[in-house]
Formats: structure tokens, sequence, C-alpha cells
């Protein structure tokens, strides 16, 4: 594993992290979208299947544990959290994600590696990540005061995103055979979807102000 | 091959 795999999943598990500190220790989980998080837990379950199937690394499945893990916890505080679901902004969240979910899942279906039900569900997860963010920045761009964790939080998963392209370069630059041209398109994909967002978060953060979008 | 080098990313 090369320092910019590393950087990056620590990155995604820094995200996570604090999505839970924030929406624990504020009893609050203003500007975060619930269908965001509702679609990050169809990606990794449709992913991590391999958890029956095969073991890579106890690095590995310790990592898959943890997200699918804090994924649902999240969901359940949103959904059924005495205090938790009172804050959630329902009406601002109303991006429909099933026109997300069946585009990815057909696209799944006819541009796959191999055509076999793990094989689809797992390219189907490499799509759908790639857009799951998606509802979460609307959400933030509808949100007059967007608060710093929320902030740091999609900053974190940018981050994420763009230090795998580097691993992705350093690793097709050192191990031969390595090409994975789906993984890296949607990846690409992905990592744009967020260029938006990082130029006002650097640019709020430079003049010290407080993060907004422009809608 | 290749397919399971695919497969050890998160």
């Amino acid at each position: 594993m090369n320092i910019f795999r590393l950087a990056g999943d620590m990155m995604h598990l820094f995200s996570i992290i604090v999505l839970l500190l924030k929406i624990n220790a504020t009893r609050s989980c203003r500007g975060v979208s619930l269908k965001t998080q509702e679609l990050y837990a169809i990606v990794f379950v449709c992913r991590y299947l391999d958890l029956f199937t095969s073991f890579i690394s106890l690095y590995n499945t310790t990592m898959k544990l943890i997200f699918l893990l804090s994924t649902f916890t999240i969901i359940y505080w949103m959904r059924f959290h005495k205090v938790i679901r009172v804050t959630y902004d329902r009406e601002q969240d109303t991006f429909r994600y099933q026109f997300l979910i069946l585009p990815c899942f057909l696209l799944a279906l006819v541009l796959n590696n191999e055509f076999s039900a793990m094989e689809v569900l797992w390219t189907f997860s490499i799509y759908l990540e790639a857009v799951a963010i998606l509802p979460q920045l609307v959400l933030l761009q509808r949100t007059n005061n967007i608060d710093n964790l929320t902030g740091n939080y999609v900053f974190l998963l940018g981050s994420y995103r763009a230090l795998y392209i580097l691993n992705w370069i350093y690793r097709f630059m050192t191990e031969p055979n390595y090409r994975q041209y789906l993984v890296w398109i949607s990846g690409i994909v992905q990592t744009i979807v967020y260029i938006d967002f990082f130029y006002y978060y650097i640019r709020s953060w430079r003049n010290n102000e407080k993060l907004s979008l422009p809608a | 091959p290749g397919q399971e080098l695919v497969k050890d990313e998160l």
C-alpha cells in the first residue's frame, strides 16, 4: 500500500469520524443529507459483498466494517433517534436519488468487467459512489449557515477522492498490468463533482469567512 | 489477471 492510498483512506475515515462527532456532540444533524448517507449505505453494501467471499487483509476487512457500521449508525440516528431526527432538514433534502440509482444500475448492467451478480453490483457501487455526494452538495447550497464541521466533512471526502487519483497514478507506474478503467473514469468524475465546492471552501478559509455556496 | 488487484481498494 502506498502513501497516497493510505492518506486517502485516512481522509475517508476522518470524514466519517467528523460527521459522527458532530451529530453526537451537537445532537443535531442539521445540514447533513440523509439521501447521501443512504446512497453511501447502498454503495458499501453492494461493494463489500466480498467480505463473505474473499479475505484481503485485516486492514481491508476492518475498514469495510467501519464504513458499513458508521453509515448505518448515522442513518439510524437521522431516522429514529428521539432528539436528532427532529433536526433533520427534511424539506430541504429533496434530491430525488432514484434518478441516480436507476441510471447507475443500468450502466453497470451494460458496462462491466464480467456479467455476474457480484461483479454487476460491484460496478454499480463504483458508479453510484461517483454521484452519491450530489444530494449533500445541493443541501449545502440551500443551507445559509453551513457549520464548520459539515463543511469539513465534505472537504475530507473530496480529499479522499483526490488522493485516490494520485494512488492510481502511483500504482500504474509501479505495478505491471495495473489497469482498471471503469474505476478510474468514475473516480475522476467523482472528483470533478467536488471542484466547485473546493473553490468556495478554500476561498472562505483564506478570507476567514463563513462558508456559503452560491445557489 | 489484475482482477484481484482491483478489489483490494476500498
